[in-house]
């Protein structure tokens, strides 16, 4: 299983619809301070389940949708797909490719979808379970975190020899 | 589920030892149970010693060295418990030249395993990356994502 | 007391658009009460709006716009109350190379009323100063001093 | 004023005599990973009178101590003198170089000095009160600490107003 591509539309800084390409192997994100980069990260933390406002360094969910710049005004929804390719079966569902959706209306609550079949967020946490992905896994380190592996308590720490279980 | 845990601690632990010393070209590293009496809630902390480095509490550590030291525990997981693939966002921020160097070096190696994704400032890391996406802001507000060709200057 | 806390508030708040724009080629920022009509206890909260951006809070921003405003900041403390000599430990780590740029720029200009001692792994930082001192451990576990000369590389 | 130098001695990864010599303007401190750059600034700030073994990294006063290494075995002090110019008299006292000294035994109390003679913290603390140095001032930022200046809760960040008044 690998990612091939996100397409991100109204979420943070993404106002319009913006498709990111994936490789296998080893791929490079830069570009400028506030240009967009750890909010790539975030649409992917999001689409994966993360409901914890602080892993998506806002206050509230809506933080999330975009909230307008200089020349736009502020959009009223965000969504974020996620495209894998399946074709080693490593997700417990019979497709070659899996594409994962969510979407947020303001004022409303997140929808989820699975090949574009809507389903609960629960449908989405189970079809990673055993594989390590997911908002609370190793699989996406935060801007800033990584010296946190070894600055967090020992009971914290215990979370991931359980993960590795 | 005890005996789960305690042979994933093992192996953790073991892999740890593994990475660290890569990593830092030497020395040696190990996880310990605070209680291993209790095994169900005991926490569990990390043992450290750089080459040639006596030292009290890894808090006297460095900052690059403590980013060191959250990647080889990385790489330790990755090893006990492959992900298909690993977002990180500049764990490379506070790594020197040298570091950097073993730390891609480590990376290509894996990449047979998993998928990585790398946010980065850094020209080092860059160079070993097999494919590079820029993301700019040309109007004010509002991110693009443009196909970067390695040879251009950050 | 109080007469002297607005007024120093409202000077810091006033360097701190200016350091803020400067840095940011533009945009605005301020210092704000929380509770104005508690000026003895009040905390004291930041309003910032870089150029072209609007953001509900400013945990939005990103790392390194996070480092400039902490760094606009800093100079602005600077203006109002200047001290004889400021060390910063790598606070460039999170900023790109025209930030660095911005901040070295700004930084020369001080140069003058105050000495700067800069901790840094970034090589446009280094080009900023005038004198540099290198930290080694050639012997394991023993830092020594040592004159190094820009031209080397890092 | 302006700082002229820092000698240490048995001050953390510092255990034989060691000289750092400052201009005025803009120098810098390089080196790799754990060699010892910030050992300097915690140097600078424990000289200064810091009493937090947080702010130091370490965990008991006498982590300031070297422990040794591979080859050499742990010392029983530590020291450090920083010599200031103060030749346009911005210290309250009538020399045109000044210099401050702290010592510290392992299992002892720190002792401190300006210009050779014994004194207080206080003494210390009072010599620098109106400058802006010291152990709570900006004139030092720690590695990552940047960021804390926006970070830190409303209450906390008055004490900046506080400091520039
Ligand atoms: N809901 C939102 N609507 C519009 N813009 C947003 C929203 N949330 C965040 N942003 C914008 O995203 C920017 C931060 O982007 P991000 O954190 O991805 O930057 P980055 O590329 O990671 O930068 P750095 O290199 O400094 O870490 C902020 O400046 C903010 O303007
Ligand atoms: N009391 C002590 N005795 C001996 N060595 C010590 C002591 N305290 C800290 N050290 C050593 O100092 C090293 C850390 O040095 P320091 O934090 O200054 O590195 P640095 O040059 O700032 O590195 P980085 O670029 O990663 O931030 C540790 O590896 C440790 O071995
Ligand atoms: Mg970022
Ligand atoms: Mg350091």
């Amino acid at each position: 299983m690998y990612l091939k591509r996100m397409e991100l539309l109204g979420f943070k800084s993404f106002p319009t619809k913006t498709k990111i390409m994936f490789e296998p192997g080893i791929s490079c994100i830069v570009g400028p301070n506030g240009s967009g980069k750890s909010n790539v990260a975030d649409a992917l933390r999001w689409v994966l389940g993360e409901q914890s406002t602080k892993m998506l360094r806002g206050g509230k969910l809506e933080d999330v949708i975009f909230s307008g710049s200089k020349n736009r005004r502020p959009l009223g929804m965000a969504e974020v797909r996620l495209i894998l390719d399946n074709s080693d079966h490593t997700l417990p569902i019979d497709f070659a490719e899996v594409e994962v959706t969510r979407r947020n209306f303001r004022g409303g609550v997140s929808e989820y979808a699975i090949n574009n079949r809507s389903c609960r967020l629960k449908d989405i946490l189970d079809l990673f379970v055993d594989t390590g992905i997911g908002a609370d896994g190793l699989s996406l380190i935060n801007q800033g975190r990584i010296n946190e592996l070894i600055t967090v308590r020992p009971e914290e720490r215990r979370a991931l020899v359980e993960e590795a279980a | 589920m005890s005996s789960r845990f305690r042979k994933a601690f093992a192996q953790l632990s073991e892999e740890f030892n593994n990475s660290f010393r890569r990593l830092f070209g030497g020395g040696e590293a190990s996880l310990v149970l605070c209680e291993p009496e209790r095994i169900l809630e005991t926490g569990v902390e990390i043992l450290v010693h750089p080459p040639g480095k006596k030292i009290a509490n890894y808090n006297l550590l460095s900052g690059g060295e403590k980013s060191m030291i959250g990647i080889a525990l990385l790489f330790a997981m990755l090893a006990v418990r492959p992900t298909p693939f690993c977002m990180m966002d500049e764990v490379d921020a506070a790594l020197d030249e040298a570091n950097i160097q073993r730390f891609t070096a480590y990376l290509q190696e894996q990449a047979g395993k998993s998928q990585f994704v790398m946010i980065t400032h850094r020209q080092s890391t860059m160079e070993a990356a097999s494919a590079l996406w820029g993301v700019t802001m040309e109007e004010e507000g509002v991110s693009k994502i443009v196909s970067v060709k390695l040879n251009q200057n950050d």
